[in-house]
């Protein structure tokens, strides 16, 4: 699996996807989406696709690719081996979220919450499928918030294809086991080989799992934190764990959306309120304090009286 | 502590060895009657007032530091005469007589008004705004406001000149100041340049004085 | 000049997390 692009520049997201295989485009396929990396509060998330011919899913399942959470890093390395044996029939795509990109997504004025973030790459990756001339009939989906709304939303964006959106869908279709095992060899590769922007010094990678209730990575959290830029971007800022030790420990920084009346949030915290549209438009001013002429006004422009 | 300004590099400048390098003061705001912020060059030969550009949450780095204060400072020269006007009308209001000027400019809580003084120049055009004496060979000075609304009836008219220069929307409608529009607009008057001219230069004299120019 | 208000003055490790562009 070759990450070279998203290790070059490990800031925004990255796609990689294996040849089509031609019997693909000749026959009825069925396709899984499962990701990898959705809890942890440090690197990516991947979103993996995987397909092959309804008439081949026997072959799929006697490569055994098992629900992939029971797997150590080793054996989904030669699973996905297996899976790029069998590219005569078996072909896969994958979307790499970095954690940047998680943060500023669900940190940005006009949020965007993971389950979008994730309903969208999920549908971007089944697009690229059929763009690329994948005869997809059926889809299948673990569950990403309420199954109801999301099985409506994959139909609408595909009313051609049969969605079927299930809890533990990995454990129960081997497409989706497949698409997982895709997604988190990703995800190790990509963790594995990270290089960080930041000049780290002499702290130590020893973050543990990665995982927020992890003590080690919590502890690794509170090493790294610089008190005025937060984390490296490996850190997803817009977790919980993260903002808690920015609460506590960074230095309070305030932005245009932050919440009325706080007293300002950490490097990462922002406001979730929607700022009154009128607060664009005037600056509040003391009924006492006399208004400068409009030239400077109108330029932000105003008398200094202290340094 | 520090500030991030920006000022003509003349402000600095040294000729040759002197201790009296540029110096921040607060003198008494001639429109406001408060205290802002002012700054003499080198020697005082010239006067600059003191704006900071100011929009809410900004800070800046400043190399490998953080500064909390976001404004940007902004120094522009400024007529001496106008902060020296508020002395002579004060002094023909309390005294009404020809006075030298060192003693006219004082004020016990900006004592460092008599910087004015030293002003390259300032001497020379006081007779804009004052009827001048001379006795031996010391003068005197006393407020006039004829000539003081001539004076700043020729304030007006450069502001003008200067607002059509720099295509400045002095217009009824409200307008982005970074929107580039062809031009003012056909609703824009020759009174709408000259309402807006005395309202700027109403900003450097008192209230009165401005009503007074509004009428002149 | 940064779009936010950063309550502190003092050492900023600037260089180790930006770096200028043009």
């Amino acid at each position: 699996m070759d990450l070279s692009d998203f290790e070059r520049d490990n800031t925004g997201s990255c796609r990689l996807s294996s040849p089509v295989p031609e019997v693909c485009r000749a026959e009825d396929c069925c396709l899984g989406i499962d990701e990898a990396g959705r809890g942890p509060v440090l690197g990516p998330m991947v979103y993996g696709i995987c397909f092959c011919p309804l008439s081949r899913l026997g072959d799929l399942e006697a490569l055994k690719v098992a629900d992939s959470k029971t797997l150590s890093e080793a054996e989904r390395e030669r699973l996905f081996g297996k899976l790029e044996q069998a590219r005569d029939f078996v072909g896969w795509a994958l979307d790499i979220l970095s954690p940047n990109l998680i943060s500023t997504s669900m940190q940005r004025r006009a949020k965007y919450n993971l389950n979008s973030l994730s309903h969208d790459t999920a549908m971007a990756l089944v697009q690229l499928a059929l763009d690329q001339g994948v005869r997809v009939t059926q889809v299948f989906v673990d569950t990403v918030g309420p199954a109801d709304k999301y099985q409506q939303k994959l139909k609408e964006r595909f009313p051609e294809v049969e969605v079927t959106v299930r809890p533990k869908a990995d454990s129960l279709f081997p497409v989706v086991s497949a698409a997982s095992i895709c997604a988190k060899v990703a995800r190790d590769h990509a963790v594995k080989r990270w290089k960080f922007l930041e000049d780290l010094k002499d702290l130590k990678m020893d973050y543990g799992s990665g995982y927020p209730n992890d003590p080690k990575t919590k502890e690794w959290l509170s090493q790294c934190l610089d008190p005025v830029f937060g984390f490296p971007q490996f850190v997803r800022f817009s977790w919980s764990t993260a903002q808690l030790i920015l609460d506590g420990r960074a230095v309070p920084v305030r932005w245009e959306d932050s919440e009325e009346g706080a007293g300002g949030s950490p490097a990462a915290g922002r406001g979730s309120g929607t700022p009154s549209l009128l607060s664009y438009f005037a600056r509040t001013q003391a009924a006492t304090e006399r208004q400068s002429h409009r030239f400077f006004h109108e330029r932000g422009l105003e008398t200094v009286a202290d340094l | 502590d520090q500030w991030v300004l920006v000022a003509p590099e003349s402000v600095t400048d040294l000729p040759g060895k002197t201790e009296n390098g540029p110096v921040f003061t607060r003198l008494h705001n001639p429109c406001t009657g408060e205290a802002a912020l002012y700054l003499f060059d080198t020697n005082a030969q010239q006067l600059f007032e003191v704006k900071a550009f100011h929009e809410d949450y900004h800070s800046w780095f400043i190399d490998q530091t953080v500064q909390h204060d976001g404004r940007l400072l902004l120094v522009t020269p400024m007529d001496p005469l106008f902060m020296v006007l508020y002395y002579l009308i004060k002094a023909e209001k309390e005294q009404g007589k020809f006075q030298p000027l060192d003693q006219i400019v004082i004020d016990a809580d900006f004592p460092s008004c008599s910087m004015l003084l030293q002003c390259a120049k300032l001497k020379s055009f006081l007779h804009h705004v004052t009827d001048e004496k001379e006795i031996g060979n010391k003068k005197f000075y006393k407020y006039n406001k004829e000539k003081t609304l001539k004076w700043l009836n020729k304030k007006v008219d450069q502001t003008v000149r200067a607002l059509k220069i720099g295509n400045v929307n002095v217009g009824p409608r409200v307008q982005s100041t970074t929107f580039i529009s062809g031009g003012q607009g056909s609703d824009v008057k020759e009174e709408d340049y000259i309402r807006y001219a005395h309202g700027l230069i109403s900003e450097y004299i008192p209230k009165e004085l401005s009503e007074d120019l509004a009428k002149y | 000049l940064l779009p936010c208000e950063i309550r502190h003055n003092g050492p900023a490790a600037v260089s180790r997390f930006f770096s200028p562009a043009i």
